[in-house]
């Protein structure tokens, strides 16, 4: 793998490479296991069952490059710089971020090795902390209302504290201040 | 919040661009800004206090509620052309606990668009739109779900009569799941095994009625009911349904793809797959629908991280928001990435999707096992991560996250559903993994035999790094 070598940390392709020859890869591994089981005598049917983990694991590698190239084309697409340079920060956070969570399958044939794995990781690291200033105006930009939201923790105008008071407030169990059976039972209980 | 200001005045960049890339233009995002202002200055459309304090039952005669004001205001409200504009005002009317006609606007209504044949179309789908009728889709069964060659709903052709005669011959085969048919619909469509003469041709959608169109009553062989508390989406009455050799006319089966014959001959589709279109369709709106699950998830976990001050990082500097922990943007920011790849990986398989059935339109059907298999593979994906990351969103929250009050655990309930609807994600990626195989067997033998999408041309590269 390129990831970490010479390359600057905000060229993606090395990763995208990563990701496609994990998910070629494992592919080809879990075909491979499918035709040995058969030539075992196996039925397709028993080999590909008896082979459904390690598909699996190729499918998810497979979508995580679908997802991974989509994204990428669609930031390279943003006309406005100030917007293209934040998204390319959560594009580099979601890239490294997928690394981190390749790291095993990466690591496993030898195509990254450790320090490849570590310099990943921290740019995740570092990406988190450049993300946090923009972080409200991101998820600003979200824009949802507070109607869609339906959060009292997640109010656009903050005031969190109040609203879960008033909230609370709401609730029928405070419609009376000693409810009759429900007393009934503890208070017969403390009695005896 | 003079907390949340100031966090806004740090930004770097023009929160309506980005705004307008999520959502498609900065004439999408004022349509969407003009049309909740619209239902926030109709208080008739809003809830008379918070649906989480309500029963189950008092949250279905509230959604029935609010779907007939949606209705009756929404040619006021929106752009009738544009269907975007009529769920989003829907949404902001009905919210996330589901309504009566969720699944005939969202899955009915496109499933007889790609399904019935003109004439059937003609017939039915006026009345759909303008909601003369509310239908469902009846495809899982009590026994069997995501394997529609298993399914055990029978539906066998005579052709004395030129009828179909549908039958749950098991417990089994009872319909299970559909969403709304259990008090709502009137109409379903109906997945069943095709059987004429003599032959089982495999599953096939039909179109019938249900209940009597005036009285609502439940019709004559037909037993139906509700399936009981779920998880989430408590505004929707799931049904279940047992079909006692109910008898409807040969035109009910959906003829836009396989057709059957007056005399009970069978014409196939052009495509096998063809017949699935709307569950491909439905998983392909499932990215980008768990998107804004997903994002709903970050602007709480994130806006709350900048309200709440716990603890000291410097000893004696005071306490800070907890969003200046690394452990707190580890735990939230990776996900707000994954809101927005599914987003345009949401938007990126509805436009293949559009594509692929303009093609087959014209008859050309190569891009449809290309398309089920990456909606597959990312609707699979896409789920999980989802309610993954909610999960995480809500215990960054701490207490709090465990409150209704949150919003957090109904956003839950409601996307990690997504993980086995319209196919459980095991079963999906397998659908995927069988498209990878014969894209390995071809690699093998030297290359593929077909054009290739951009998103599998990698398989085939050669150099020294492949």
């Amino acid at each position: 793998s390129r990831i970490g070598t010479n390359v600057p940390a905000e060229d993606f392709e090395p990763i995208h490479e990563s990701f496609e020859h994990v998910a070629r890869r494992l592919t080809l591994e879990a075909f491979e296991k499918t035709e040995n089981l058969k030539k075992q005598g196996l039925t397709t049917e028993i080999a590909l069952n008896n082979s459904a983990v390690d598909w699996r694991r190729a499918s998810h590698a497979f979508t995580r490059v679908a997802l991974a190239r989509i994204f990428g084309t669609r930031v390279q697409q943003c006309e406005d710089r100030g917007t293209q340079q934040v998204l390319n920060d959560i594009l580099k956070l979601y890239l490294y971020y997928e690394v981190g969570e390749a790291a095993a399958e990466l690591l496993e044939d030898g195509f990254a090795d450790g320090q490849q794995i570590k310099f990943a990781k921290q740019q995740v690291l570092d990406t988190l902390g450049k993300i946090r200033p923009n972080a409200i105006s991101i998820v600003d930009a979200f824009d949802f209302n507070d109607r869609e939201l339906n959060s009292v923790l997640g109010r656009r105008d903050g005031h969190v504290y109040e609203n879960m008071l008033e909230w609370a407030k709401k609730s029928p169990l405070n419609k009376q201040e000693v409810m009759p059976f429900h007393h009934q039972y503890l208070g017969k209980m403390m009695e005896e | 919040n003079p907390e949340i200001t100031e966090e806004r005045l740090k930004a770097t960049f023009n929160t309506d661009y980005l705004s307008a890339k999520l959502w498609n233009g900065y004439d999408k995002l004022k349509r969407r800004r003009e049309i909740a202002q619209y239902v926030e200055d109709h208080p008739e459309l809003h809830d008379p206090y918070p649906t989480d304090f309500m029963e189950r039952e008092q949250k279905l005669e509230n959604a029935s509620r609010k779907v007939l004001l949606w209705m009756e205001h929404m040619e006021k409200a929106v752009d009738l052309s544009d269907q975007q504009e009529g769920l989003y005002f829907g949404t902001l009317i009905t919210g996330i606990d589901g309504h009566p006609l969720g699944i005939h606007l969202i899955m009915t209504i496109p499933a007889l668009m790609n399904n019935a044949d003109e004439e059937q179309l003609d017939e039915w789908l006026p009345k759909a739109f303008s909601r003369e009728f509310v239908a469902t889709y009846s495809q899982t069964e009590l026994g069997h779900g995501t394997n529609l060659s298993k399914l055990e709903t029978t539906a066998t052709y005579d052709p004395k009569t030129q009828e179909w005669i549908l039958d749950t011959p098991t417990v089994t085969a009872t319909k299970w799941w559909p969403g709304n048919l259990g008090k709502s619909a009137n109409y379903t469509i109906v997945m069943a095994q095709l059987i004429t003469q003599g032959k089982n041709h495999g599953a096939h959608p039909f179109f019938i009625q249900v209940r009597d169109e005036k009285t609502h009553k439940v019709l004559p062989g037909l037993t139906i009911g509700d399936i009981g508390p779920k998880f989430g989406m408590h505004a929707t009455d799931n049904g279940f349904m047992q079909l006692h050799k109910y008898r409807v006319p040969r035109r009910a089966m959906l003829m836009r793809n396989a057709k059957v014959l007056p005399d009970g001959t069978y014409v196939p589709p052009i495509h096998p797959k063809l017949g699935y279109s709307s569950m491909i369709f439905v998983r392909s709106a499932v990215v980008a629908l768990m998107s804004q699950f997903l994002s709903t998830a970050c602007v709480v976990g994130t806006r709350y991280s900048v309200i709440r001050r716990q603890g000291e990082i410097t000893p004696g500097a005071g306490e800070v928001k907890i969003l200046d922990y690394q452990t707190q943007q580890y735990r939230i920011f990776p996900h707000i990435a994954r809101a927005i790849a599914f987003r345009f990986g949401g938007i990126f398989l509805l436009d293949m999707y559009q594509r692929v059935m303009g093609q087959i339109k014209q008859g050309n059907t190569e891009a449809l096992a290309d398309l089920h298999a990456v909606a597959s593979g990312m609707k699979a994906v896409a789920t999980f991560q989802t309610a993954l990351g909610i999960e995480q969103c809500r215990m960054a929250c701490g207490g709090h996250g465990f409150s209704l009050a949150s919003g957090l655990p109904q956003v839950y309930s409601v996307a990690v559903g997504g993980c086995t609807y319209e196919g459980e994600n095991m079963v999906l990626l397998l659908q995927l993994a069988r498209y990878l195989r014969k894209r390995a067997a071809e690699m093998k033998s030297g290359g593929p035999k077909e054009a290739l999408t951009p998103l599998v041309e990698f398989f085939f590269k050669t150099g020294p790094r492949f």
